[in-house]
């Protein structure tokens, strides 16, 4: 058990329990800014828990970010606990961080995906989907970015149970993706959603099921190149920005393009740095510079956020 | 626990429209069990699949017989998950 997040190392990989079990030291060390919320249970029965940073007001503008729904990209889930701990010890010290959370809340869900996190420390490393069963295949599982209702089964989907990008039987099917969505509707200001993958580097706005530019795509380019930059003079980590559809693949049903479409303009997803040869086995001595490039991205949005009311 | 011992991880640097067609037939291909971490869809970006080791010989071959260039990223899965492992219990310790 860590007793402390002081002692508490950020620069490894930590199963579940470990991370859940940092969440609760953690909400108690700084429970003047962080809650935790359980906003339901995943497919085998584990609790989601959420961590709200706020300063107080009811239903503030808020930022939404999602890390480790593709349970195998650790490095993402591991993003996730640094970044939580710099917002709470950065806040009442960066006058920019303190001012973003005296007029909104920031929504962080650290294991999307937890059923399937669980699965990579103990059964198969390679992980990548939920766990639910499947009617008539011996194939477990739905990938929760193919699971949204946004282009749901359109290409860039399968409808092949065993496959890795397999969709699901219907839009929301999967507890995970309907628990996210029931918090996010009945919040309903949420002016930002981010979700977080890792895999070759990129940073990606709407749209993915379908490849015609989004409504805001200038500005939403113009926010993402400026955002990349500012993650680049870190270590100088290369960065590709664009749509999902034109700059990775044409995917249906994923989270970004759900919430751009329910109205919430500045949606992006994240694929960090992981690539390489050591593909979803990036050394555990690479989190903490990641986490760390990746911070000046975020936090780069998250102010263009907050002083770009709509 | 999934044993990944001899499974690759092949980058394929894609150079035309029709070995993308091919690999897209190769991603439709249900029985090598194929894990595409990066799809085949565009001369830009480079396909990476996971392997297993079952089907490697049948997989370079396809890629040789239709002249298609690879390089093995990743070349025993096992031995760099071995090592993340043996790195977490010394963390936990």
């Amino acid at each position: 058990r860590e007793h402390s997040t002081r002692s508490f190392n950020f620069g490894a990989y930590h199963r579940l329990e470990t991370i859940y079990s940092w969440m609760d030291t953690f909400v108690a060390q700084h429970s003047n800014l962080v809650t935790k919320l359980d906003i339901g249970r995943s497919y085998e029965n584990r609790p989601m828990y959420v961590l709200k940073f706020s300063t107080g007001g009811t239903k503030r503008p808020a930022i939404w970010i999602d890390l480790g729904i593709h349970s195998r990209e650790w490095v993402s889930q591991a993003t996730g606990v640094w970044t939580a701990n710099k917002i709470a010890t950065d806040y009442g010290t960066d006058a920019s961080l303190t001012s973003l959370l005296n007029t909104m809340d920031i929504y962080m869900l650290i294991v999307a995906n937890p059923d399937g996190y669980v699965v990579t420390h103990t059964n198969n490393r390679m992980w990548r989907k939920t766990r639910s069963k499947n009617s008539g295949y011996a194939c477990l599982g739905v990938d929760p970015n193919r699971n949204w209702n946004a282009g749901f089964g359109g290409p860039g989907a399968s409808s092949y149970p065993c496959s890795e990008s397999y969709h699901g039987p219907s839009a929301h099917s999967e507890i995970e993706v309907k628990n996210m969505v029931n918090l996010i509707q009945s919040h309903g200001n949420f002016k930002s959603f981010i979700s977080v993958h890792s895999y070759s580097q990129l940073l990606m706005y709407p749209y993915g099921y379908t490849c015609r530019g989004a409504p805001h795509q200038a500005e939403l380019d113009s926010v993402a190149k400026a955002a990349v930059q500012k993650l680049s003079s870190l270590y100088g980590t290369s960065y590709k920005v664009g749509s999902i559809c034109n700059i990775i693949y044409q995917a249906s049903g994923g989270s970004i393009d759900w919430s751009y479409d329910a109205g919430i303009k500045y949606s992006f997803a994240f694929e960090l740095r992981d690539t390489g040869r050591y593909g979803f086995i990036l050394p555990a001595d690479q989190i903490i510079p990641t986490a760390s490039e990746t911070w000046l991205a975020l936090k780069h949005i998250m102010e263009y956020v907050r002083d770009h009311p709509y | 626990e999934k044993s990944f011992t001899g499974d690759q991880v092949v980058r394929v640097d894609v150079q035309s429209e029709e070995q993308l067609k091919l690999l897209q037939v190769l991603e439709s291909e249900e029985k090598w069990n194929l894990d595409f971490w990066l799809h085949p869809v565009s001369t830009e970006l480079p396909v990476d699949v996971l392997v297993p080791h079952t089907h490697l010989a049948a997989v370079k071959e396809y890629l040789q017989a239709h002249n298609i260039p690879f390089t093995v990223m990743i070349d025993n899965l096992q031995e760099l998950l071995d090592q993340e492992k043996a790195e977490m219990k010394e963390n936990h310790l």
